[in-house]
């Protein structure tokens, strides 16, 4: 943050286009405009209204060289934008350089990216020292697939604002107030009710994470209470809707798969170099996605699950089995796709629907036949 | 080709300074920066490097040279804030 930490000291907050670049039609300034408040909107309780005439919080602006502020712009390349902290008279406001390029793509100067960056300053955002944030000051090729915030970006707006208050948004989509065409979000179920089910449940530190589109509750077992979170709050590039997660404790590494991908994360951070694809595992190419995964770690192997059959996966030899076996083979009185999958004190405990059986991979049998919402406080 | 390279070593020195100036609060003092007396200017290019992970060396070297050159935020990343 700034020095003094700056911020807006109200949650709706007003945003004024003077101008737009003729580098893009006014459409598509508004839309990357708007994009870029809501990649900030999508992760605190603020939000933001569009006006077409007079004063506004934060008044956006093509310039070019001097523009009255003392700081000029230099041209092409060089400085492209640039705003100011929370304040009075120009202090939010954002100035974008017109010698620039600006383009609604990868080439030139993606006016959304930068313009998401600048609005970090708007909101009270200080520039960032970590290479993978979007409040980097170093304009880097602009991604479509990836979501722009990084965990830094988040933990920066989040201590000035705090976190959003909208438990249905995963911080990718947007929160518009005037957008009445917005699709509505799925409600989130209740983890008392009967029709509980999971994409991936996993061991995590001493925690277990349960994941549903596009949150997770975390759950220590000796606590009563589970606390729900936004996967995007914590790991901001992971997908919503995971397939399967599993957890390999002496690594401190939990390794989150979806469709052909997999990524690994320590804390709330996700490794470099992933995703990665699933065959780089061993599976053959026509496993496009896995169902659930469980790490045993008595035995050093992850098994795989993948409709009524699993493969194994030997940690130390790191090889693959060759030819999948049906569950109910190797799991008695298991039978059918698996859901999610964890270990927990020694036993095995599997989703099936709205069913979860405990499993004794000593004694080969289930143990317990258990509702999916055994682990929360109902 | 001296003279050339002469040119292009005074240019960095050149694109450098400006960047301290903008971005890292470096006040150049009217005389021309003599490259290695400037003590501030190799403590602001430190600052610099530290900033963006670069390897600290205060030194006028290629990767500093290269990022100098990059598209940026024009707000400072060392602000006398006011």
């Amino acid at each position: 943050t700034f020095a003094g930490e700056p911020k807006w000291a109200k949650q709706v907050l007003t945003y004024r286009i003077l101008n737009y670049t003729p580098d893009l039609r006014p459409t598509d300034v508004n839309a990357a405009i708007k994009k870029a408040l809501n990649v900030w909107s999508s992760v605190t309780p603020l939000k933001f209204i569009k006006k077409d005439s007079g004063d506004a919080d934060i008044m956006i602006s093509f310039v070019a060289r001097g523009h009255n502020d003392f700081i000029p712009f230099d041209g092409p390349g060089g400085s492209i934008a640039h705003a100011y902290a929370p304040g009075k008279d120009f202090g939010g406001d954002a100035h974008f350089d017109e010698d620039e390029t600006w383009t609604k793509s990868t080439e030139g100067t993606n006016l959304f990216y930068v313009a998401a960056h600048e609005f970090g300053h708007s909101l009270g955002l200080f520039h960032s020292k970590d290479p993978n944030a979007l409040m980097y000051p170093v304009y880097r090729k602009f991604d479509p697939s990836v979501f722009p915030l990084h965990q830094d970006d988040i933990n920066g707006i989040q201590h000035l604002y705090g976190p959003s208050s909208n438990t249905h948004n995963n911080g990718r989509e947007t929160t518009e107030i005037k957008d009445t065409t917005e699709a509505k979000e799925p409600e989130l179920p209740n983890t008392c009710s009967p029709d509980l089910t999971f994409d991936a449940v996993t061991s995590f530190r001493g925690e277990i994470m349960f994941f549903k589109d596009k949150h997770f509750w975390r759950k220590h077992p000796a606590v009563g209470t589970a606390e729900l979170n936004l996967i995007a709050s914590f790991w901001p590039r992971l997908p919503p809707g995971v397939d399967a997660a599993h957890e390999i404790p002496k690594e401190d590494e939990t390794v989150i798969y979806k469709g052909n991908e997999f990524w690994i994360v320590r804390g709330d951070a996700i490794l470099p170099g992933y995703p990665q694809k699933i065959y780089t595992l061993g599976f053959s190419k026509d496993v496009t996605k896995i169902d659930a995964a469980l790490y045993n770690g008595n035995e050093g192997k992850i098994y795989y699950f993948i409709g009524d059959k699993f493969w194994s996966y030997d940690k130390r030899s790191q090889t693959m089995d060759r030819k999948p076996v049906f569950v109910r083979d190797a799991f008695p009185g298991i039978n059918g796709k698996i859901d999610a999958a964890f270990q927990h004190e020694n036993l095995f405990y599997f989703f099936l629907g709205r069913k979860q059986f405990e499993f004794d991979p000593d004694k080969k049998r289930v143990t317990r036949l258990l509702k999916t919402n055994f682990w929360f406080p109902c | 080709f001296p003279s050339v390279k002469r040119q292009k070593k005074e240019e960095g020195v050149q694109l450098i300074q400006k960047y301290l100036e903008n971005y890292y609060g470096f006040k150049k003092d009217g005389e021309p920066v003599i490259w290695k007396s400037n003590s501030l200017m190799t403590k602001k290019i430190k600052e610099m490097q530290e900033f963006f992970g670069l390897e600290v060396t205060g030194k006028m070297d290629s990767g500093t040279l290269q990022l100098v050159q990059k598209r940026r935020c024009g707000f400072p990343d060392i602000a006398g804030f006011s």
